[in-house]
């Protein structure tokens, strides 16, 4: 990881909480 | 009659198929198909047409009791009445805003809102740390506190661009504008397929679109 340049929204939209495509699997 | 008479009788009361299709970019095919959907994520712990938290979790998880910071957000934006539980038009009308279909207005506002976690209508400094420490611990991260800081300093310098220490809508507007893959997670594909996706549905409508 590059802490510095990394974009903090860019990281959290990685988590999977917000994966909502999960919601449409068996 | 015909087609309302036998149809839509397996909606929740009070939700009218054709009523949440002229209000949202799905069809009412399309809004049937989420119905057997809803079906299906309401009834896997308690048979009550409600999605629980638990039944979402278990939905987002493939485990009842897992949970983090964002999908709980997630959770209370659906639960737009706030009494605990996400029901059908909740379900069917916080969906449409990830429809690739809806405003990109809609996405970016949703998205403000997930971030702006005590609602005071701006995402504060502390709010966006809160959220890279939830991330990082999610990853299983071990960055320092002076890294997280580094990184939440970066993004408020980019995104707060009248340096008051929040992000406020229209500043957030600019910040996704030229940043557009932070929207990519506010658009799910699956739902411009949703009659593939839940083909028995098509099987037995006879709704015309």
């Amino acid at each position: 990881m590059a802490p510095v340049t990394m974009n903090a929204f860019e990281l959290i939209s990685t988590s999977q909480g917000l994966n909502l495509s999960s919601l449409f699997e068996k | 009659g015909c087609f309302r008479s036998t149809k839509t009788s397996k909606l929740p009361r009070g939700e009218d198929p054709i009523v949440l299709a002229s209000e949202t970019p799905f069809t009412v095919n399309e809004i049937e198909a989420l119905h057997d959907l809803f079906k299906k994520l309401s009834s896997t712990i308690v048979d009550d047409d409600l999605i629980h938290k638990e039944e979402f979790q278990l939905a987002l998880f493939s485990n009842s009791s897992k949970q983090n910071l964002f999908s709980n957000r997630v959770f209370d934006l659906f639960d737009a009445k706030h009494n605990g539980v996400i029901e059908f038009g909740e379900f069917v009308r916080s969906l449409s805003v990830f429809h690739p279909y809806a405003s990109e207005q809609d996405k970016i506002t949703f998205a403000f809102r997930l971030y702006d976690l005590r609602q005071t209508g701006y995402i504060e400094r502390v709010e966006l740390k809160e959220m890279v420490v939830a991330i990082l611990s999610e990853l299983d991260s071990t960055l320092t506190d002076e890294a997280v800081d580094s990184i939440v300093d970066k993004t408020m310098i980019e995104a707060d661009l009248n340096g008051d220490g929040r992000i406020d809508p229209e500043e957030w507007k600019d910040f996704v504008t030229k940043n557009p893959s932070l929207l990519k997670n506010m658009t799910l594909p699956y739902l411009k397929e949703l009659t593939l996706a839940f083909p028995s549905f098509v099987l037995h409508t006879e709704v015309p679109d």
